[in-house]
């Protein structure tokens, strides 16, 4: 018996949106500690790995460890039908092939539940080793999205230079190029609008913008995106997911050819 | 030009 509910249900339909146009389907790994998912996108160019640990659910109970596999876009249509406002409890039984979502108001007094078809998926799971990158840039979430917008205008691909002073983001293509500097800015009052660079080597990689738009869907889960970057290595764009857990995602870096 | 590497081939599988 798998069972978790979640009061702040709006999380998670940001985390389906935050996946569902990068994945097709993934597998949920259900055990004592929490809800997690790792899966490649479909040209397996980039990595989603995902985690929403047992705590910041109320209930939550997984009796044996589970691998719920699922069609991200039904799962996604299905949470557009629960409210914000709603809490969100997911439960699966131990021999069953489906999956119940049951969305019920603050007051209680409307109550949906929806039931699923589970997938089998065949999952290769990655071993992701623990790095110390070069440099590590966090900055406001919004700011990222708008830079990768902006700068598919351009072109296909960025840029990113990680400098002690700031990081650059530039893109070139048919009409001309384009650059975005970033200072880094620790000192705002607000916390949440800082750019802050841990530098232990300056380091400069290209990225397929596609993906990274993919990426910052993921925008509504946080005021703060992490970007973690070495030479030569994949990029990591991480997320909070409130309290609870984060979003990961990883992309190689494109190379001269 | 630049190329576009699998993310497969930087971490190994479990």
């Amino acid at each position: 018996m798998f069972e978790a509910r979640l009061a702040q249900g709006t999380l998670l339909k940001k985390v389906l949106e935050a996946i569902k146009d990068l994945l097709n389907e993934a597998t949920w790994d259900c055990n004592e500690n929490g809800m997690s998912l790792q899966a490649m996108d479909s040209s397996h160019v980039s990595l989603v790995s995902l985690t929403l640990n047992a705590e910041g659910f109320e209930p939550y109970r997984c009796d044996r460890n589970c691998s719920l596999g699922i069609n991200l876009a039904s799962m996604s249509k299905i949470f557009k039908c629960a409210s914000n406002e709603d809490s969100i409890t997911i439960k699966a039984g131990d021999e069953g092939d489906t999956i119940t979502y049951v969305f019920e108001s603050p007051n209680g007094d409307k109550v949906s539940d929806y039931e699923m078809k589970l997938m089998d998926i065949e999952t290769d799971h990655l071993g992701i080793p623990d790095t110390t990158y070069s440099c590590v840039v966090k900055l406001p979430a919004a700011e990222f999205q708008r830079i990768c917008r902006d700068l598919s205008q351009i072109g296909e691909s960025v840029t990113i230079c990680c400098t002690k002073d700031g990081v650059r983001f530039s893109a070139s293509g048919d009409l001309g190029s384009g650059n975005i500097k970033l200072a880094q800015n620790a000192n705002v009052d607000k916390e949440d609008e800082a750019v802050t660079i841990e530098m232990q080597e300056a380091c400069t990689l290209t990225f397929a913008l596609r993906y990274l738009n993919f990426f910052c869907k993921a925008t509504p889960l946080s005021p703060q995106v992490t970007l973690s970057m070495s030479n030569e290595v994949p990029l990591v764009v991480e997320y909070k997911i409130g309290e609870m857990g984060h979003v990961r995602y990883y992309l190689a870096p494109k190379i001269e050819d | 030009m630049s190329a576009q590497k699998s993310i497969s081939s930087f971490f190994q599988p479990l």
